[in-house]
């Protein structure tokens, strides 16, 4: 998009590309798009520049509409949630750290006590940050150390409840029917005030993502997204619907498999990278 | 549904007499739409609609009475064929052990998969065993070992303190000397641009000469998976694909995409986290799950 080009057609077709390339999708895209034109009517934009600084504004704004910041009161439990495979594990060990980092005095529940070996990965990431962790025999009732952690956590002094769920397809009923179920016991063993529901979402993933957060946010009131392996290739425009639609803000990026690859999400800098 | 949007639009167009380039078109934005919802790749796409424009353009469809059936004909037939063939073979070396090697992004589901194709391939009557390459994951190489014990699959592991290319090589001279005739190599997810991790993979697969390499994604990937699969392909020559967790809601555009880039057969799908959960590919199930 060099300077001197003129505002037509085929520059708003290679703007929409971006965006569907960054798996905004296609309604979102499209809704961008007619906003940025109005607005570059209104502004009597005559460069192509500005056009891209425009579409980058407006992405931006809906990015930063309602902001609210993340601020932990101690103490919270955070319930981490979300599909197979998309970092929750690894993003607890992350937040572990960062949490370690300013003080806090931080608890670990392992509540995926499905999938092979879950809890003795969440057994290593305690103990690279020493901190402790609750967990149950594999095949236990999830929502019970979830009971037991936050009566552990309560009698500890824990600031920050880090809990870890196993992953599930939304379209499950039965998986989500079991979510609920920890959620419940949460609110109940723990003021709810002081519970936030984190989305993790893969940023590879397309269109699904949205309803992913859909479904995730009816059954557990999720409060916020972390946006993971945003060290690859895909650039996570999905968040971009999410925000619009549901207006469920990002806290956090993760951006690799090391105990500090994770970010506080940061509008500006997603925005341009988007264009990259 | 696609097919309502395509009807509605010809319904439209009927009252206007024959029909247009212009109102084939007008079809095929809908058609466009589609795709790119269902995640497919905005080039693939792209040629995708040029190839089935070109196609509805002809006399058949241009004359009928029933333009919209056969677009939507023409769409699917041409998607389906795009799809591959049906044929979900495992290349058996005639010189056992076949050697399986599993790649892909973290969190695709390469680990599960490894113990699923070992159940599919034991109820087939091979005698496999896992190999466990991932040196890094937290609890990977406990992970493998619970799934392999599950099936009653052996797992051969030297721990996290051997190089991936000792631990494969270990693993093929195991399966010679135990007479297992299928090695099924699972290794760590890694991102397509970490150069070094790539490099790993190349040399594991000129260390052991793999039969298969198979690349497992995930099918709710979005427009990256090109990116991702172009740059498996072009290191190490994929042999096939095998899409994961179709028993979620995507529509699963990342088939076609990745199809459509590699040009490499996918093989297999998995539908489910538990070990059985394994099936053949259906090309012509793949299309209509694309398009809705
Ligand atoms: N490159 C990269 N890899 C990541 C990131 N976050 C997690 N991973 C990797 O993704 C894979 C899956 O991570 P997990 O933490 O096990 O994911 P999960 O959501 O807990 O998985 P399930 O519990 O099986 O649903 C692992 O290989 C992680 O190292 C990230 O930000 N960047
Ligand atoms: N629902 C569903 N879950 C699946 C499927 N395949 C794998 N999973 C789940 O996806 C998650 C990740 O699977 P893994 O086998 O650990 O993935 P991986 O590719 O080995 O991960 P890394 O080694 O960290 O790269 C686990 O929770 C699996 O149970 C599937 O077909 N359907
Ligand atoms: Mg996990
Ligand atoms: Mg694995």
């Amino acid at each position: 998009l060099s300077l001197g080009r003129k505002i037509d057609d085929e520059l708003f077709e290679e703007l929409e590309e971006i965006l569907i390339l960054a798996d905004v999708g296609v309604v979102t895209t499209e809704k961008i798009i007619e906003n940025m034109k109005i607005k570059a009517k209104e502004q009597k934009i005559k460069e192509a520049d500005k056009i891209k600084d425009l579409l980058a504004e407006e992405i931006y704004n809906i990015m930063e509409v309602n902001e609210r910041p993340f601020n932990i009161t101690s103490p919270t439990l955070i319930l981490i949630v979300g599909v197979n495979g998309v970092g929750k594990t690894t993003t607890i060990g992350k937040l572990a750290n960062k949490y370690k980092n300013e003080g806090k005095k931080v608890l670990l529940v392992a509540a995926d006590t499905f999938r092979a070996a879950a809890i003795d990965q969440l057994e290593v990431w305690a103990g690279r940050n020493n901190c402790e962790i609750i967990k149950h025999e594999e095949g236990s009732d999830p929502a019970s150390v979830v009971f037991d952690g936050i009566k552990a956590a309560k009698a500890r002094g824990a600031d920050i409840i880090l809990c870890d769920t196993a992953g599930r397809l939304h379209n499950k009923k039965n998986l989500m029917e079991e979510l609920k179920k920890i959620y419940r016991v949460a609110q109940r063993e723990f003021d709810n005030a002081n519970i936030e529901t984190l989305l993790v979402l893969d940023a590879t993933t397309g269109q699904n993502a949205v309803q992913q957060a859909k479904i995730f946010k009816e059954a557990v009131n999720v409060t916020g997204i972390i946006l993971t392996k945003l060290d690859g290739t895909a650039k996570g425009g999905i968040v971009i619907s999410i925000k619009s639609e549901l207006d469920i803000p990002v806290r956090f990026i993760g951006v690799g498999e090391g105990i500090d690859d994770l970010q506080e999400f940061d509008s500006e800098k997603f925005v341009r990278a988007l264009f990259e | 549904s696609l097919t309502g949007k395509l009807q509605d639009i010809f319904k439209k167009l009927r009252g206007k007499g024959k029909l247009s380039e212009k109102d084939v078109k007008e079809a095929m934005k809908e058609v466009k739409i589609a795709l790119l919802e269902a995640d497919v790749n905005f080039k693939v796409v792209k040629e995708f609609i040029n190839t089935v424009t070109e196609k509805s353009l002809g006399q058949e469809v241009m004359e009928s009475l029933t333009p919209a059936q056969h677009v939507i004909k023409i769409v699917n037939d041409e998607l389906t064929a795009l799809m591959g063939s049906k044929e979900s073979k495992i290349n058996f070396s005639d010189k056992p052990p076949t050697i399986i090697m599993m790649v892909g992004l973290q969190g695709s589901g390469k680990t599960t998969t490894s113990g699923k194709l070992a159940n599919y391939l034991k109820s087939k009557g091979k005698n496999p065993i896992l190999v466990a390459c991932d040196v890094y994951r937290p609890a990977a190489i406990k992970q493998l070992q619970v799934v392999g014990s599950s099936i009653n699959v052996p797992v051969f592991s030297m721990g996290d303190k051997t190089t991936p290319v000792d631990i494969a090589k270990g693993a093929v001279d195991f399966a010679k000397n135990n007479n297992y005739n299928v090695v099924i190599i699972d290794t760590a997810g890694r991102l397509h641009i970490d150069e070094e991790l790539m490099d790993e993979l190349k040399n594991i697969k000129d260390a052991v000469n793999p039969n298969e390499i198979l690349l497992v994604v995930d099918a709710m990937t979005g427009q990256d998976v090109v990116n991702v699969a172009e740059s498996f392909n072009e290191k190490l020559d994929i042999d096939g694909v095998i899409l994961t967790k179709l028993d979620g809601d995507t529509r699963g555009g990342a088939a076609l995409s990745v199809k459509a880039v590699t040009h490499k057969p996918i093989k297999f799908i998995a539908s489910g986290e538990k070990l059985t959960d394994i099936e053949v590919f259906h090309p012509d199930r793949m299309a209509s799950r694309i398009l809705g």
